[in-house]
This record gives structure tokens, C-alpha cells and sequence, in this order.
């Protein structure tokens, strides 16, 4: 497993390699600030104290043995910036860079970011899906209109097999397992039946799914 | 369907109302600054410019309609708490505040917070675990420690059908998707072969879908 850099030690990117680091993968933590590479130099595997934006200084610290580097500044657009430029140029495969705005996304891609993330922006969406479907509990992509979906069973089901509720026959979606009570039920019998508090993990078209979450 | 409020239109603040937009929620937008109210007030349902740690203000606006609240102000630590201590004043229901640090969230919480997002945070978190997993495609939480799961078939499993992969048997996971080339395959038959750039979709315990995701 290839290792990652991390270029920022501020909220995310401290966030970013506490996560990898406790799933087992070694993280180089790079920060201009002495005092936060001090402080979070017992959490990383390794920290050095550099100016991203010099080459010189990332090709001494090895950054090209490291994939993806993840740039994990935000605010100071010019050292995201050119950051970026500067771990494009040491030939690093894949880089990862967070923006503050979409005009800084812009910018980014435009000078060879592999993939960019603005959290604030995807914190509100994500919110806002969520307050918009409220019986709408989880959702994986599978494939263009297709989803797994978890809803809470709505009132009209209670009390229903899963062949009377024709959950199948009438949205097309398969119910492939039952949460009940903190135990989940996979892949559920017909004549399983639906009680109150049940959630339903579905297959198939994400808006039938949102049609049966907010049916009453 | 409550309407919801939103205080702050910054980058969460305005994301968040556009997805609540557009999935038919009415929404009333907030911020003192009029400038962005007059940008935003084609976008969301309704909006004003108040200051919202004036109570007396809130109340004008008609605030207690509203449930939820979303307190979108981060870097204004003063303006944050005191905008959700003037909503529980009036008594909406639910308040979800955004806040910048840990210590921000504690606070938020002590006087009366419903719940407390913290964007930069969990953006880390999610792009840790995404790294950290590169076969790990995706993940519903059932129940304590059991999960749906979307990972790439192992090279070790192409070639073989369901029954002869013995995922179920080896992993205690169900497999009750199969994604190829776009297309979905819900509760495949057990002897589907399984093909080179498949994804797998999975019930069962998330460790045990991890070790599979990561086998070769
Ligand atoms: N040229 C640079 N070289 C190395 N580190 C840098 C450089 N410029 C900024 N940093 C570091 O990156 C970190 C994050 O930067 P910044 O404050 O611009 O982003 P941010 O979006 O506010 O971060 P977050 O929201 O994740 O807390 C800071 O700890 C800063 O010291
Ligand atoms: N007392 C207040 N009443 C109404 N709006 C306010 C108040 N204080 C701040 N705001 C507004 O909240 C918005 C976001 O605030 P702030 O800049 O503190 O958070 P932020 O974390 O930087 O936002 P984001 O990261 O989402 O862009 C700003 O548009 C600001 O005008």
C-alpha cells in the first residue's frame, strides 16, 4: 500500500490523517508551522515543518514516494495554489486538494489537480438531502438512476407481509433486508411481516425510493 | 411538510438552502448582511436581513414556524451561541448549529443545541476512510456492527459464481447486488459468475466486508 502525504494541518487535514492513521495506513503530516507539526507529531507516523510551496524543500522530504498527496489548505488560496504546481512538477501521480470556494476549485483543476473537495459546500448538500427526504436514512449509488436506499417504513405497510405491501410490484424496488429493534434481517421472506419502527434497505430507482419514504 | 430556516449564508449556509430548494422545501434565508440577501433572495423561498441574536427580531420574522433551524455561522464564534440561545428562547423545536472546533460544538451543545455539524471535520473523516479502503466503494449502517457495503470484486474472486466464491460461507456476507457496466443486478442468482471490474454490494459485519474489499 502506497503512502500518503498530507500538506495542511488545519481542521481537515489533521481530521484526514487522524482517519488514516487509526485504519492503518502510514501518513507523512507536512505543515509551514513548527508548533502544529510539534503538536501533531506523536498522532502521525511522520511530520516535517516545510513551505509547500518551495520544490526544492518537497523533493527533500522524498514527497514523490507518496500517493495521493492531499493539499489541505483552504484559505491562503496562494499556497494551495501553488502547492499544487509545485507537487506536479516532483511528479506525483495523484493530487488532492480542498478549496475554500468554486472559482478556487476552478483554478485548481486548471493547474493539474486530480480530484478537488470543498467540505463546507458538500457539508451544506448533504445536510440539505437529508432535512429535504426525512424518512430517507442512507443511500449508496449504484448506478445511474439505480440506489440502495434505507427508509423508515411508512405507517401504510405496518402490519403487511412484504407480498401484501407489493413494494415490488407497485415501485419496482426489492427489499433486501429489515432493520428491527438494532438487528438488521437480510435478504427477508415474503411473508415476513412489517411492524412499526422497521426500516426497509431497498434496491432500485432512488426516486421511487423517496416516493415510498415520504408516502404517509 | 415544516418549513426550514436557515442563519448565515455563507458557503454551508448557501448550499444547504439551494438542495433544500430544490427538492421542494420552503425555506426562509437569513443573514445581517444585506448584500448577500438581496444575491440570494431568487434562489430561496424567502429571505431577510436580521441580525440573529436580536430575539425580538427573530420573533418578527415569525421564526418559531420554522422547524428545523439551521445556524450556518462558524468563524463568528459570539454570533453562533448567541444566535442559538435566541432560538431556544422562542422555542423552535429542533436547532442544528455548524461549528468550527471541537470546543465550538461542546459550547453549542451545553446551551441547548439539538445537534452540531462540524464540515471540515467529517470531510477529513469521509476522504480518510475512502484512501484508507481503496476497494471500499460505499456503506449504509444497519445496526451496531453490521452494514450494506459497495466494494470491487477481488481478482481472487472473478471467474467463479456465488455459490463457488463462498462469501457467504467464508465472510458471513450476503450479496445481494451485482453492478456491471452500468447496469444493476438486484439478488443475483448463486450461480451468476462473478466478471473482472464488477462491484459487489453486501450485507453484513463491515470488518468482514473491508477484509474482503482488500483481499487480492
Ligand atoms: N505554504 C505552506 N506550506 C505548508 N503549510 C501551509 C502553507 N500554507 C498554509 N499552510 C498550513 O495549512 C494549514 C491550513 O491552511 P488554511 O488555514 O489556509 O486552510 P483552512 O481552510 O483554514 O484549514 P481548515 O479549514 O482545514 O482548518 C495551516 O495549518 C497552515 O499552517
Ligand atoms: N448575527 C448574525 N446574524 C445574521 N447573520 C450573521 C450573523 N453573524 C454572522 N452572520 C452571517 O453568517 C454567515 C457565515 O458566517 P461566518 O463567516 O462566521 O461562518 P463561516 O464558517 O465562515 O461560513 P462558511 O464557512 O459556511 O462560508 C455570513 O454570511 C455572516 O454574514
Amino acid at each position: 500500500r502506497s503512502e500518503v502525504a498530507v500538506v495542511g494541518l488545519g481542521r481537515f487535514g489533521a481530521s484526514l490523517c487522524r482517519t488514516l492513521v487509526e485504519n492503518g495506513v502510514s501518513v507523512l503530516g507536512i505543515d509551514r508551522d513548527p508548533g502544529l507539526v510539534q503538536r501533531y507529531s506523536h498522532e502521525i507516523t511522520q511530520t516535517v515543518a516545510l513551505d509547500s510551496t518551495d520544490e526544492e524543500a518537497l523533493r527533500e522530504a522524498g514527497i514523490e514516494a507518496y500517493n495521493p498527496v492531499v493539499v489541505a489548505i483552504g484559505d491562503n488560496f496562494e499556497a494551495s495554489l501553488m502547492t499544487c504546481v509545485a507537487l506536479k512538477a516532483v511528479k506525483v501521480p495523484t493530487v488532492v486538494c480542498k478549496a475554500a470556494t468554486a472559482v478556487h476549485r476552478d483554478v485548481l483543476r486548471k493547474v493539474g489537480a486530480d480530484r478537488v473537495i470543498l467540505p463546507e459546500h458538500e457539508a451544506g448538500q448533504r445536510l440539505g438531502l437529508e432535512l429535504a427526504q426525512p424518512g430517507f436514512l442512507g443511500e449508496i449509488e449504484l448506478c445511474s438512476d439505480t440506489a440502495v436506499t434505507k427508509v423508515r417504513a411508512p405507517a401504510s405497510l405496518v402490519g403487511l407481509t412484504l407480498e401484501e405491501s407489493r413494494v415490488n410490484e407497485e415501485y419496482g424496488l426489492r427489499v433486501v433486508a429489515i432493520v428491527r429493534g438494532g438487528r438488521a434481517i437480510a435478504l427477508p421472506s415474503k411473508i415476513e411481516r412489517i411492524e412499526s419502527g422497521d426500516q426497509l434497505v431497498l434496491i432500485g430507482a432512488t426516486a421511487r425510493a423517496t416516493e415510498l419514504a415520504s408516502r404517509g
